[in-house]
């Protein structure tokens, strides 16, 4: 069966750091 | 950090379809495996609950069917199926549930990605400090913890639809995203607190809990689809009385991450979640011989 694996803006994570 | 439903800012991150990694049709002991090596598990259930008791003190007072009925069935997942290698001391299940959508006590989702009990025990005891009228909980919790028979504790939720979903007509609106613990380096974590008034806590007090910065390595899950006959089982606090409880930043992280998210597959029109959340207490003995 097919998956409906996502890409999305997950709300709250934290930005990288970048330094 | 902007906690809200369109967080454009928010690093675009994979989230994998969890039911093809588990049997299908579900069951009980696949669950259970799954349960072992990622923290959760979409768990098979038809529970008797008819009604949904969302008042902890009436439910106390009174009883309810959390208490009744909800309740033997968690505390018989629990010792049948996630910890039968254990000894299991003593299982802690409230008189309530936490109930989202519309009609409930709290019409809102929980979006923003959080852990809610921190890393260490003390963690965990200041969080139930920021909620316990009585004063009483905390000193409870590392009394059970310290007595002999008891090496760690859990808190394991159950989280599960209750619109009447099913396989025709299966949940859609805004399901939970679910982070495998094993893969968030402690580093990433960033502890957190809120003035509990703001979440129906005690004046003066604050919560206990994590938010997560991103990570490549992080993965990410979810269960589309759901319906009433099942519950998304996942661990919420974990220590043992073997961990080095001096330093917080040594400890792994077992609890698991997790988001309401806006589903881009929702159909148009689809209605709100109703959903309930029972977070049970697990003292845990030694391993069974």
């Amino acid at each position: 069966s097919s998956t409906l694996d996502l890409e999305v803006n997950l709300p709250g994570l934290f930005r990288p750091e970048f330094s | 950090v902007v906690y809200g439903d369109e967080d454009k800012d928010a690093p675009i991150t994979k989230i994998r379809d969890a039911r093809p990694h588990q049997d299908s049709p579900l069951t009980e002991d696949d669950a259970a495996s799954f349960f072992h090596k990622k923290g959760f598990c979409l768990f098979p259930q038809n529970t008797k609950v008819k009604r949904w008791n969302e008042d902890y003190l009436k439910g106390m007072v009174f009883g309810s069917d959390i208490t009744k009925v909800y309740s033997p069935e968690l505390e018989s997942i629990i010792r049948n199926y996630l910890l039968p290698e254990y000894h299991v001391i003593s299982v802690d299940c409230p008189p309530a549930v936490l109930r989202r959508g519309p009609s409930s006590r709290n019409n809102f989702y929980g979006t923003g990605v959080h852990q809610d009990y921190g890393l260490s025990l003390e963690d965990y005891k200041n969080n139930l400090k920021a909620y316990d009228f009585s004063g009483q909980a905390a000193k409870e919790v590392q009394k059970k913890f310290d007595s002999d028979q008891v090496c760690g504790v859990m808190v394991i939720n159950f989280w599960r639809p209750i619109g009447g979903y099913t396989k025709a007509n299966p949940l859609r609106s805004k399901p939970l995203a679910v982070c495998d613990p094993a893969f968030v380096d402690n580093g990433d974590t960033v502890h957190t607190a809120l003035d509990a008034t703001s979440v129906g806590g005690l004046k003066g007090k604050q919560t206990d809990q994590m938010a997560l910065k991103y990570s490549p390595q992080q993965q990410w899950y979810y269960y589309p689809n759901m319906t009433d006959d099942e519950v998304l089982v996942f661990k919420q606090f974990e220590v043992w009385k073997d961990d080095s409880m001096d330093k917080r930043e040594a400890l792994p992280v077992r609890g698991v991450f997790h988001t309401a998210f806006v589903d881009p597959n929702t159909p148009e029109g689809s209605p709100p979640r109703q959903s309930t959340e029972c977070r049970v207490q697990v003292f845990i003995g030694k391993r069974k011989e």
